[in-house]
């Protein structure tokens, strides 16, 4: 996907299975079949026309339709992924907020009245959320993810620094900024030796 | 590294170069040639001995001493940052916390007193900071990261969804949720169809 949009960025409109199989490290018979299971066709000796091979990737991944979430946590972090216009242009509605401090519940928040934990059942009933963003403490996150997926979430976002353990049928995806902050020290080392 | 990790758990104490190479898709002779250059020697026959090689690797990614990062933006995200424990554990130290807005400046936010942005030649030089941290509105990170740069920081984390245009031998790391959350969509979308 990343190879794609790298190369669609070079004009080229085709790509064969052999240039993709050496942009993402995978054989080039596997490729094929890969992207045969999505539906995407190429042609013999041309390949892939690259807008149409875009088209079917993003769809296959799921990105072509509205994820609907619900936010737990309105603090620090939930706060700014409420103000953060990037995730509706992608495609991802914060449809809900919850939380728990009674100082808290009832707020209104970037056009969102802020629910108490209690609602959380309806909330994604009425909703069809499938998504559930944990934005609370550590220490509160796995009773927080629990109820969401009790409630009915299938994939769950994870800010807290604590494993999650949830069962195998729901997603979960942490996000850790210290990776990033570890990408970072190596790149500013790399540069240093360059 | 995310390779060695994985198989660091499973109790062997050896890998060899064929193995490296085809847990991160490097041909094995560039393997040899890497790990010579960071220092790590393995035997013939046996392969390296992995605790020693994890010690190597972290060396020279930078991610064996401590770095200090000073954080521009007292707002959702700067505090939610400033209130993280993972980075101190990692190894990263937040110095400074600047930010433009009167109201905000000589309040005290985690044990920092927030300093004015006239001083971010003086809080650079003085606390020793080699990476900035750029969490301001889109609009003002370019000029925001130009500052921190011209005042000497060498690696910048940007939470702005605006990419950046520093010079070359300045590293840049961008934070986007978003990529997590199409990340996220992805897997629930595959899990649902297993
Ligand atoms: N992933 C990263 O790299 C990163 C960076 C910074 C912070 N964090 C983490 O993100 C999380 C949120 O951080 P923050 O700065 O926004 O915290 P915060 O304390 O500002 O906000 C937490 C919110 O959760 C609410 N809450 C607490 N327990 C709850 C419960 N059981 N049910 C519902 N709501 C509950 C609180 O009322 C509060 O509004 C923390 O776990 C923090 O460690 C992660
Ligand atoms: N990477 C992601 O996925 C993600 C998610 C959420 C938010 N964000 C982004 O992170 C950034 C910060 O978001 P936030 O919610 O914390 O915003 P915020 O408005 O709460 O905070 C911004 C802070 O920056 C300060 N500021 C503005 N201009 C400045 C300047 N020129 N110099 C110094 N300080 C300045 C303001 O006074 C304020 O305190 C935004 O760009 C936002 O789009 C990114």
């Amino acid at each position: 996907m990343r190879a794609l949009q790298a190369r669609g960025e070079t004009e080229r409109s085709h790509i064969n299975s052999r240039e993709l199989g050496e942009a993402s490290g995978v054989a080039d018979a596997q490729v094929r079949k890969d992207l045969a299971s999505i539906g995407a066709t190429g042609q013999p000796g041309v390949g892939y026309a690259i807008p149409e091979l875009m088209e079917d990737l993003r769809a296959s991944m799921g990105l072509h339709r509205t994820w609907k979430a619900v936010l737990v946590g309105a603090g620090n972090i939930g706060r700014a992924l409420l103000a953060y216009p990037r995730f509706a242009e992608e495609g991802f509605d914060l449809v809900a907020v919850l939380d728990r401090a009674p100082s808290v519940v009832g707020r209104k928040l970037a056009g969102h009245t802020v629910q108490p934990m209690s609602a959380v059942a309806d909330v994604i009933r009425r909703t069809g959320a499938e998504l559930g963003i944990v934005a609370v403490p550590p220490s509160e996150a796995q009773i927080v993810a629990e109820m969401l997926v009790h409630a009915g979430v299938r994939g769950v976002l994870n800010f807290a620094p604590r494993p999650l353990r949830l069962s195998g049928s729901v997603a979960v995806v942490a996000v850790d900024f210290t990776e990033t902050l570890e990408r970072l020290a190596f790149e500013t080392t790399m540069k240093r030796s360059l």
